[in-house]
């Protein structure tokens, strides 16, 4: 969707 | 070897009802320390992640660690053949392909099982670091439910904004506007009513209404939902499940123009 970021950017992955 | 039984099964119920419309398919890890489900929506805007702690259980036995992979539109449904007040019981070998639901009514006088075909799925597991918030507040579940079933009638999106005077929800769509303000109230008759807001530093954010609507599923959980935020981060959304463990849905900002 339009300015929606995704939620993987904001946490690393383990 | 898997062994949970949970005298209050139909905590598992509300917790897959509240998390099946965003969610498909989803790996139920299982360690010596419980129950834990972490998994993104399908458009990959919100992370649920859910824990149940093995105390939180009356009998708890787990060899190995084990992720159990399964549709959870399929476990809605064997759940859902459960009495309300039924004990629930959870077994699964180490290297099987199923699961099984053993339900016990209160009376003994009933006893029914099921078993749930487990699904291989490959999931990413994020790391969620501790953050220190800007603003949490804990207000009634329900209070936030009706917030946001009302400001999606009229928008989209929702600003929720963090100052010493309250936290306020705001949206606008083809309608108008409509503004909802919750101020703190701790000293409400009844402890299912009363609001807290920690403020450390004001904070404003944009979030798309139709996810925060979505965790609101989680309102029969518990009496009150946690919202947390801080600049430019995803906002927490927090139900406890009792005190055996916690649904959290972590929902990206939207960046605005």
């Amino acid at each position: 969707p339009e300015g929606q970021t995704s939620i993987s950017q904001y946490f690393a992955k383990s | 070897m898997l062994e949970a039984r949970l005298v209050q099964g139909s905590m598992l119920r509300k917790v897959v009802d509240a998390v099946k419309d965003l969610v498909s398919d989803a790996n139920i890890d299982v360690s010596s320390s419980g129950f834990s489900l972490q998994a993104m929506d399908t458009s990959h805007v919100s992370l649920i992640a859910m824990h149940l702690r093995a105390d939180a259980f009356e009998h708890f036995r787990c060899d190995r660690p084990m992720s159990m992979g399964m549709s959870l539109a399929n476990l809605a449904k064997v759940l859902k053949c459960a009495g309300s007040d039924d004990i629930v019981t959870l077994k699964a070998n180490d290297d099987g392909d199923t699961v099984t639901f053993m339900f016990e009514s209160p009376k003994e006088d009933r006893v029914s099982d099921f078993e749930l075909k487990l699904m291989d799925i490959d999931s990413e597991h994020l790391g969620i670091p501790d953050t220190d918030y800007c603003a949490t507040v804990t207000m009634p579940a329900g209070e936030y439910a009706r917030i946001c079933k009302d400001l999606s009638s009229i928008g989209d999106t929702v600003v929720i904004s963090a100052t010493k005077d309250g936290v306020k929800f705001t949206t606008s769509g083809d309608v108008g506007t409509a503004n909802v303000t919750v101020r703190q109230n701790t000293t409400a008759d009844k402890k299912e009513d009363q609001t807290i807001i920690d403020l450390k530093e004001p904070v404003a954010l944009t979030f798309a209404l139709r996810y925060l609507t979505s965790f609101a599923k989680a309102t029969p959980l518990a009496t009150h939902v946690t919202l947390s935020m801080t600049r430019e981060l995803p906002v927490m959304v927090e139900y406890a499940i009792q005190d055996m463990g916690h649904l959290r849905f972590y929902l990206a900002p939207k960046i605005e123009d």
